[in-house]
Formats: C-alpha cells, structure tokens, sequence
C-alpha cells in the first residue's frame, strides 16, 4: 500500500 | 457558570464510545452556542471533530467561553456508572473550572447520582478546516459501511475507494488474496435510512488504512446513515449526523510520491 499523510499536511493551525 | 442537561443520557455514552478508541485526552470547548471538541490522533493521520448545539440540551446555560480539559478514559469510566436510561447534566465553575460535576437521574428521578471527574490543562493545536467542494458526496447505510470496514480487514490492512456516478466500490488487497464491493445508488422511498445516493462532480479515487475507518464505524450508533466526502488530495470525511449535533472524522489518504 501507499505511504500514508498526516492531518497536518491538509489542515493548518489556527 | 456552566449547565448542560441531556435528557437522552445514552446519546452521551455512544458519543465518547465514538471518540475514545482515537483519542485519549480531549478540550471540550463550551460557548453560548454548544459544545465542540477536536483532536487528532497521537500520530495525527486522523481527526475528529464534534459539535453539540445549545438546543439539544434543556436547559444549557454557558455564560462566556471556556475549556474542559478532559481524560477520556476517566470520563468513561464515570460514565458507566449512569443508566441508559438516565438524565444527564453536566455543571462546572467556568472561572475556576478544575473538575466537572456529572449528575445521573434516573427516569422517576428517584436516584440521583452525582460524580466529580478532575479536570486537566491540555494544551491542544487547533486546526482550521477549509470549506472543501468536495468531487464526490456519498450517503449510505451506516451498518453497511460499518460491514464493509470490517468485511475487508480480512483482507488488507488498506482500502481504496473509488466513486463514479453508477457506483462506489471498496477494494482490498492483500497477500491471502483481493477483495472489492460495490454499491449502487438507491432510493427507498418509504425507508430512507437504507438509500444511497452518489453526488459526484468528478470520479475520484484514493487509497486510506482501515484501521482508521473501522474506528470511526464506532459512530455507527449514532446515526443511521453515514455520509463519505471525498476530493482527490484532501483527507476524507466521514460523517454521522445526530438531531442534536455532528461528529466528524477526517483521515489523512496514503498518497504515492
């Protein structure tokens, strides 16, 4: 399967 | 000062049993408006994000804005001491607010039962969410959904979804062998709680662990359909909407180089 991303890498902090 | 009291005591065991595989220490943040809380998982592939209107509880009295730094664990544990069928109502000091204070009642309000779990500071990042046109909406059975996760655990530890008009197909592999489900669009008129139904913009295609989705089937109480957002390159939504709020979860995809 595929290496797998993290929320952060989509989401930014506040 | 805060109160919050929730007739249907259940709805609050089902939703910490839906939060507490994936996360262990949690803010919940209290406003005029309701209560929200997110967090993400130790190894932030997955988020969560719930929200309680101030009208599904009566009465709700928040007077300004705060945090519940919460244990989940100890909030569960307490949580198992209140029926099923019990009233629940939350207070706590929001100047000093250092333990929150859980009472249960019961139905002929005969037995009352009152806990104090201690409070933590959590210091939490907290993350914007961007409105997202997404390329593909599907809304489905949540007990389908929940049984194709666990149908396909059998086979791989991933799964990759792939949504058109006609369809959405689940697919596994793994080294016993492949596995795939499709389902196509229906609507059952007279029992909307079985209908799917596919909104798509344009086909989509992506790859995410399982062992996270199965996590978030936990949801599957709390609603009977579950709805999947997807955009190629953005981390997938899956959501279970209740009378009185949401909870959603986001998982990261695993993406090729």
């Amino acid at each position: 399967s595929l290496p797998q991303s993290t929320i952060d890498e989509f989401f930014s902090t506040n | 000062m805060f109160e919050a009291r929730l007739t249907q005591g259940a709805l609050l065991k089902r939703l910490l049993d839906s939060v507490k595989e994936l996360v262990t220490d949690a803010n919940f943040d209290c406003s005029e408006t309701g209560i929200s809380l997110q967090a993400m998982d130790n190894s932030h592939v997955a988020l969560v994000s719930l929200s309680l209107r101030a009208e599904g509880f009566n009465p709700y009295r928040c007077d300004r804005g705060f945090s519940l730094g919460v244990n989940l664990n100890s909030l569960n544990k307490i949580m198992k001491c209140a029926g099923n069928e019990d009233v629940i109502t939350l207070k706590a000091d929001d100047s000093s607010a250092d333990s929150l204070c859980l009472l249960f009642e019961n139905s002929s309000n005969e037995r009352v039962s009152e806990y104090e779990l201690k409070l933590m500071d959590i210091d939490q990042e907290h993350l914007s969410i961007p409105e997202t046109d997404y390329d593909a909406t599907v809304m489905m059975p949540s007990a389908e959904f929940q049984r194709i996760c666990r149908d396909l655990m059998v086979v791989s530890e991933s799964v990759t979804i792939d949504v058109s008009k006609d369809e959405i197909k689940f697919t596994a592999e793994g080294e016993l062998g492949t596995g795939n489900v499709k389902l196509k669009p229906t609507s059952t008129i007279d029992k909307p709680e079985e209908s799917i139904t596919i909104e798509l913009g344009q086909t989509v295609s992506l790859q995410f662990s399982l062992k996270y989705l199965s996590n978030f089937t936990r949801g599957t109480p709390l609603s009977d359909q579950v709805m999947l957002c997807l955009s190629d390159n953005m981390p997938l939504l899956v959501e279970y909407k209740m009378d009185i709020g949401y909870i959603r979860y986001y998982l990261a995809p695993k993406v090729g180089d």
